[in-house]
């Protein structure tokens, strides 16, 4: 799975949920309630690397094994987000007017290792 | 990471759960306010009402299926629309009631600085609701007024002569007005109506907020390029 568990130590998604009411931002933010924060976590050992989440191919396990036996050429690899979508608001500015816009690439759907 | 390398990623780890939570929280606020270009979370003084919000979103969900392009063509006729990946932002103004006389009435509409710096209007529609009266159309003197940054002076950016048929919604393209303020570096737009005679109020507005004029505008974030692709 991609969702963290309570032990988990490989590369995953960490889910946190930013309630905007226990903030004190609900008397600005008309929509939605809260902005789903995930974020990635985990090791990412060098077999693992370039597995995008569980998009893991053919191709991309060859190359794994690649890396894992030339291990010292490898270099260091990182859990990343590898799927995102926006967050949409619907929010008072400063004037107090109206404004909808849909912020790109703030949810992380998805976390692999580079 | 290899030991002593301190990792990014890790420093979260070895914070206290409520040490992390408070981290995290201050993150996703400072993430948001800087996408929204807010220098910090805004203070509401005078949020609009439920009935006039309602009914603005109404009208324009009336007046995109009157205007909806048929499906697959994308709204300015072909040309696709460079704003792929570019923040948008949909904005509604509601008019500060401004000064009344028997024949006519200002409003003023005003938008933030942050946004008049950060982004372009693509589009700005004024709506307003007209009272009926008699069956006659009536000539509208409608005058769009800029100021200056200091709101001393005023001039005309355009004016246009309406002719009102009958009770209900009229529009009148406000986008040139819009985008000319924010390049002056003003904020305030001020429409000023004026009837032929003593019509009274030729608008309803004060008489039931569900029907409080408003401007209706498109923007996006300007960026340091655009690549048209027809």
């Amino acid at each position: 799975g991609i969702d963290c568990g309570a032990d988990s130590r490989m590369c995953c998604r960490k889910e946190f949920f930013v309630d905007f009411k226990e903030i004190g931002w609900e008397d600005w933010i008309i929509q939605p309630e809260g902005y789903h924060m995930n974020y990635c976590a985990g090791l990412c050992p060098l077999h693992m690397a370039g597995i995008p989440g569980l998009a893991a191919s053919f191709h991309t396990a060859v190359l794994n094994l690649i890396k894992a036996n030339n291990a010292d050429a490898a270099v260091d690899s990182c859990c990343v987000p590898t799927q995102r979508r926006p967050l949409s608001l619907l929010y008072y500015d400063r004037d107090s007017n109206i404004v909808k816009t849909d912020i790109p690439d703030m949810i992380v759907d998805a976390c692999g290792c580079t | 990471a290899p030991k002593g390398v301190w990792c990014p990623a890790c420093g979260l780890a070895t914070l206290a759960p409520t040490v992390q939570r408070d981290v995290l929280i201050a993150l996703a606020k400072q993430s948001i306010l800087s996408k929204l270009h807010l220098p910090d979370k805004p203070n509401v003084t005078q949020p609009t009402s439920r009935r006039a919000l309602l009914t603005a979103l109404r009208r324009l969900r009336v007046q995109r299926t009157d205007t909806a392009a048929p499906p697959g063509i994308p709204r300015d006729g072909g040309v696709l629309h460079p704003g792929v990946g570019v923040q948008e932002y949909e904005i509604l103004s509601f008019a500060e009631s401004g000064s009344f006389t028997s024949r006519g009435v200002r409003l003023h509409f005003r938008f933030t600085r942050e946004l008049a710096e950060s982004t372009e209007i693509l589009q700005a529609t004024l709506y307003l609701f007209w009272v009926a009266h008699g069956t006659r159309t009536r000539p509208v003197t409608v005058r769009l007024l800029q100021s200056d940054p200091t709101g001393l002076n005023v001039t005309v950016a355009s004016e246009t002569q309406l002719e009102v048929p009958r009770a209900g919604w009229a529009t009148l393209d406000v986008g040139q007005a819009v985008q000319s303020l924010f390049g002056r570096g003003s904020q305030r737009l001020t429409v000023e109506l004026e009837v032929a005679e003593d019509w009274g109020a030729p608008l309803l507005v004060g008489h039931s907020d569900s029907h409080w004029p408003f401007v209706a505008a498109r923007a996006r974030d300007r960026t340091p390029h655009r690549v048209q692709r027809r």
